[in-house]
């Protein structure tokens, strides 16, 4: 049975779609089966996995919005992950979605019938805090948070704590923060240091061990279409991923 | 009578809210009076100017729910910038002001009563195109756009480019692009120089000369609270700030 874990963090350009890409990909890499979400109207990884977001024939704003069955929706990318994609379409979503009788449930409910079929199921968040987020966290057994180490990043995670905290308390009370992942890191800028200590001091070992280095690498790939492991395997990148993939595979054993 | 400028993009950390404050600060440098609007949930340009956003009497929400005057909304900041500022009280506001008749004018209508009073209102976007963004352009003369020198910033054009028209179509016709501004810059990195050159090819010369570099500056100035003309004026994120608000006021000579 699959474990869903839902990459959230309003802040923007922290790395969320970056770790949902290449978390899928080196999950798969260790014989995985994965399945990734693209909840972002922006449709990032969606294009980060080479598929043309303007060509869809069904996406997940279908899903969601039409009840579209999601084995139907699904397509299969250059690299063998199973991705529900995402577009423009989705933008206008979140007031349809709002006029659905429980509309919090809509994800969790359509992921129910294909949840047997993998190991892990990866949901790339758009940058806020509104309905779509609510559905992934919803739809979720447990949060990555990816953190740039920066002020705006760690000032916001208040924010998304406590909404994680109102989710848990009235739509999802087993959700859980699986960790956070520290992105963009830069060993050599005293406020990387300053920011990844304070993570560390406040949220202890829910903090994984690996840091995810800056790496341009990691900003080329998606414009070839590729998970940065198929784009330079040899990269600081590509090894960081395969890295966060090992922590989170050894936190559930039974995958 | 002020110029208006949403600074907009719905991809997330581009330096929209970096732009915002920064701008503003510089503008007000060469002696013009400057509103700072924060639009954002995430209430950064809120933090960044050292207004706690959790001790507000009043906010943007108040303005635009429940038709609060914006003057006695608006805060003076430490530097001296007048800011209306913004916090998570605004993350709900997207299904409240969809009920509202008119609810796209309510910015614009409410800025109107104090136009007067300023040279330049800079509005900072959240990371969306939803209704607070389509807020912004609505109440906006023209759009300044920061775009950070990567395959998925330069993706995000398209859309962000066709909301503008949207925009201009239905509800403000005489918006326009102010500008695009390349923002992170970093020469060694032949991504951001190939993604500068497709700007450059693409929009001509509304792309601002003024590159603003990747500045770690830039980075700790918002958590001291202050824009980075006031903490480290001899950086070069500040001198970019500040030649990129030369520009801008060359565009508008009457300010
Ligand atoms: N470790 C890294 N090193 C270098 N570049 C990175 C790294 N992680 C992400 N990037 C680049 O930084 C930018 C922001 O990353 P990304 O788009 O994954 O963030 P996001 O949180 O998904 O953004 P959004 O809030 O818009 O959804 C992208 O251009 C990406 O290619
Ligand atoms: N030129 C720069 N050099 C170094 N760091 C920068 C620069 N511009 C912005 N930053 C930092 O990068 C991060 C993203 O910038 P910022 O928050 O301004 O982007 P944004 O587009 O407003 O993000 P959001 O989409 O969340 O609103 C912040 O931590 C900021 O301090
Ligand atoms: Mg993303
Ligand atoms: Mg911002």
């Amino acid at each position: 049975m699959a474990v869903v874990l839902a990459i959230a963090n309003q802040k923007g350009g922290v790395g969320k779609t970056t770790t949902c890409v290449n978390l899928a990909a080196s999950l798969q890499e260790m014989k995985r089966k994965v399945l990734l979400v693209d909840l972002d109207p922006q449709g990032n990884a969606t294009m980060g996995l080479g598929v043309d977001k303007n060509q869809l024939s069904s996406s997940i704003y279908d899903v969601l919005i039409d009840g579209t069955s999601i084995a139907d929706a699904i397509v299969v990318d250059d690299s063998g992950l199973d991705l529900l994609a995402s577009n423009i379409d989705l933008t206008g979503a979140e007031i349809e979605l709002i006029q659905i009788e429980r509309w919090e449930f809509r994800l969790r409910e359509a992921l129910a019938a294909i949840k047997n079929r993998y190991d892990f199921i990866l949901i790339d968040c758009p940058p806020s805090l509104g309905l779509l987020t609510v559905n992934g966290l919803v739809a979720a057994d447990s949060v990555i948070v990816p953190v740039q180490c920066e002020y705006y990043a760690l000032e916001g995670l208040t924010a998304l704590m406590s909404s994680i905290r109102r989710v848990v308390a009235s739509l999802n009370p087993s959700l859980a923060i699986e960790g956070l992942v520290r992105t963009m890191y830069d060993p050599r800028n005293s406020l990387s240091r300053e920011v990844s200590s304070q993570l560390v001091d406040y949220f202890g070992d829910r903090v994984y061990r690996t840091l995810i280095p800056r790496n341009v690498r990691l900003a080329e790939a998606p414009s070839h279409g590729v998970p940065v492991v198929f784009y330079d395997k040899y990269s600081r990148g590509a090894i960081a991923y395969l890295t966060l993939a090992g922590e989170v595979v050894k936190k559930h054993p039974q995958t």
